[in-house]
């Protein structure tokens, strides 16, 4: 048999190759399923709609693999290392937490252990505290601009509660102090009582 | 500037303008789409009232109005490059829809894509020009990603040489596309072929429903707005109920299958050619995931280094709520997703034009897996991405639920791309099938290529778990 694949969360190459066994594996599910319900003498068209959750799954699984697969390849072509640096702990954060969400995909067809999904999760914190100093720059380089964001919570500047206060205060509703309503309904409401 | 976000700023440990280049593709575009930004800020015309203190009919009539600015205003500073268009555009109309977005991102595409020679000549300087103003009229009432169920009928009729277009039941009534309501004049329209008796499935129809002057509807056409929705204030999703609308045969875009003048039938080369403006759509969506949830990300991670809550340690200060490890936790994976979904939108961007180049070369080799790819990773980044704008705004607590925080506006307009073009589980499903029939393929000792190859040397092997 060919040679076991080691597996180790730390690397993202190696994640890659698990996300790809998994996609692998629900493929292969998916289709095994259609082969049973078609053994049940089912028509093919029942036989794929008695198997359509799998199906689904396998896709997701697939797409997944290639989302990994393209994020790991990005890093590839960059030379900074101080951005290569912070976009890989981003990567592994992605593939690890796909992992801790989906560990049921990757526990079934043994292509992790329950040792590793622990580790995994220990590992998730230290990638988010790793992260932390850097979170606003990695959103700056987003480069949205207030004006195309249109965010008081989201400014560039931070200034959000003077903001918020102005923002509301434009409101329609507050062009008047006494809205008109309370001479309308109100205000008769209370002579008849 | 707030004191805690300048703090944040110092604390980065790499050159953001740097990301900044590599997240627009290269430094050469970063400052040209600053550019165009500069040319919008400074624009007198992008300054208005904000549309959340505005009607839906004013917001519609904004959105027109900014939609023929745009059009004149690119003709003016002469920015023609697809890219460049797509970024004044996503600039100046911020989180909001479009109004004639359909006529830029559909109509016109499949006339450049579907049209024969002849009608390319005739049909594409009337678009250029905006004396049509088209939409793609495909979903209908009853009917929406399931394309073989559509019961819009086109029947052609040899004595006249026309197509009669019908809608046979108020399921078939066209449903949904944008700026169908009360802004286009005419609409590609998706029907049934009949001729000489037979049904030769769905073809694409250019016909007239306002009058070119008046923009009153013509005779057997019924339109109007199908009425308020979750979001997309600014876009009249529209009805049309064709009743026996007479157009020439010249009418059916032609590029690949033909009616003769007698009604015989000419096949296309290949049935997914329809589906290439849909494939160019997907690929375009997988690049909106990464941006709605780009933004959600900056908004709520900004807001989280700004607010102060409780506290940690007692006696000190009210920490930053982006210290509390639950808010970590919500976030930067979410963060770590934008930039993956970045990724994989320049990458099906690219894959897209290159493959679109091969057809235009008469090779449809790959058509079939970027129709699987981009049908999968359509479903997959918007849901993803979908739930992830939620999170974000629920992460702001309260004020993410005021509209000045901009997500409940970036969320109603971006969750419908889950439903559209495509709902996210009939695209799976159609991923499936590439799958299972590769699967099979290598059951049966084929060697695979592209995105499936994995299933080849994934059969041979197996994982041994490595103890940490």
């Amino acid at each position: 048999s060919a040679r076991p694949t080691v597996v180790n969360i730390n690397d993202l190459t190696s994640l890659v190759e698990v996300y790809k066994l998994r996609a692998a594996k629900l493929v292969e599910m998916a289709a095994k399923s259609i082969q049973q319900e078609l053994q049940r003498s089912k028509s093919q068209e029942d036989a794929w709609n008695s198997s359509a959750i799998d199906l689904v799954r396998a896709s997701d699984a697939h797409c997944h693999y290639v989302v990994v697969k393209l994020f790991s390849a990005k890093l590839s072509e960059i030379g900074d290392t101080a951005i290569h640096s912070v976009l890989s702990t981003l990567a592994l954060l992605y593939a690890l937490q796909g992992i801790a969400q989906n560990s049921g995909d990757f526990l079934q067809n043994n292509i992790v252990d329950v040792p590793q999904v622990l580790q995994v999760s220990v590992r998730i914190k230290e990638l988010l505290s790793q992260l932390r100093p850097n979170a606003v720059a990695l959103v700056d380089a987003f480069d949205y601009h207030d004006e195309m964001l249109k965010s008081v919570l989201g400014r560039y500047d931070g200034n959000v509660y003077e903001n918020l206060f102005e923002w509301a205060r434009r409101s329609p509703l507050n062009r008047t102090e006494v809205h008109e309503s309370f001479h309308k309904y109100l205000k008769p409401l209370r002579s008849k009582l | 500037m707030n004191p805690d976000i300048l703090r944040e700023r110092q604390k980065a440990t790499f050159d953001v303008e740097k990301l900044t280049h590599i997240l627009d593709g290269a430094p050469e575009k970063t400052r040209r789409r600053r550019e165009i930004q500069s040319l919008v800020l400074s624009d007198p015309d992008f300054q208005h009232e904000d549309p959340n203190f505005m009607s839906r009919s004013d917001r519609y009539d904004l959105a027109v109005k900014k939609s023929a600015q745009m059009i004149l205003k690119l003709r003016e500073y002469g920015i023609a490059d697809p890219e460049e268009i797509l970024c004044y555009k996503s600039l100046y109309r911020g989180n909001r829809h479009e109004a004639l977005g359909l006529h830029f991102v559909m109509f016109l595409p499949t006339l450049y894509s579907q049209c024969d020679p002849q009608q390319f000549q005739k049909w594409v300087p009337l678009a250029e020009s905006f004396q049509v103003l088209g939409t793609y009229a495909q979903t209908e009432m009853g009917h929406g990603t399931h394309l073989r169920g559509l019961e819009t009928t086109a029947t052609y009729d040899p004595a006249t040489q026309e197509f009669v277009l019908n809608s046979p039941t108020v399921s078939s009534i066209k449903w949904w596309p944008g700026a169908l309501g009360k802004t286009s004049n005419y609409a590609i329209v998706l029907a049934q072929l009949y001729t000489q008796g037979n049904c030769h499935g769905l073809h694409a129809f250019i016909v007239p429903i306002r009058d070119m002057n008046t923009h009153e509807p013509l005779p057997g056409i019924v339109v109007g707005d199908i009425g308020p929705k979750f979001g997309f204030h600014e876009v009249d999703n529209g009805f049309l109920k064709l009743e026996n609308v007479r157009i020439p045969r010249d009418n059916m875009l032609m590029k690949y299958s033909k009616v003769e003048p007698d009604g015989s039938y000419v096949k296309p080369p290949s049935a997914k050619l329809t589906y290439s403006t849909m494939v160019f759509i997907r690929s375009m969506i997988v690049g909106e995931s990464a941006r709605a949830l780009a933004k959600s990300c900056t908004i709520a991670i900004r807001y989280s280094t700004v607010r102060r809550q409780s506290e940690i340690r007692p006696g000190e200060p009210e920490p930053q709520i982006l210290d509390y490890q639950t808010q970590q936790y919500k976030l930067f994976p979410l963060l770590a997703m934008a930039y993956a979904f970045t990724f994989v939108g320049q990458y099906m961007t690219k894959t897209y034009h290159r493959i679109t180049a091969d057809i235009n070369q008469g090779d449809f080799s790959e058509l079939p897996e970027l129709h699987a790819l981009s049908a999968g990773l359509k479903a997959f980044t918007t849901w993803a991405a979908s739930t992830g704008i939620e999170v974000c705004r629920m992460s702001c607590g309260g004020h993410g639920y005021s509209c000045s925080s901009a997500l409940p506006e970036i969320y109603v307009t971006f969750t419908p791309t889950c439903t559209y073009e495509g709902e996210n589980t009939v695209m799976m499903l159609q991923t499936a099938r590439y799958l299972v029939k590769s699967y099979r393929q290598v059951q049966a000792g084929q060697q695979l290529s592209g995105s499936v190859s994995y299933l080849n040397d994934a059969q041979q092997q197996r994982v041994q778990p490595q103890p940490v």
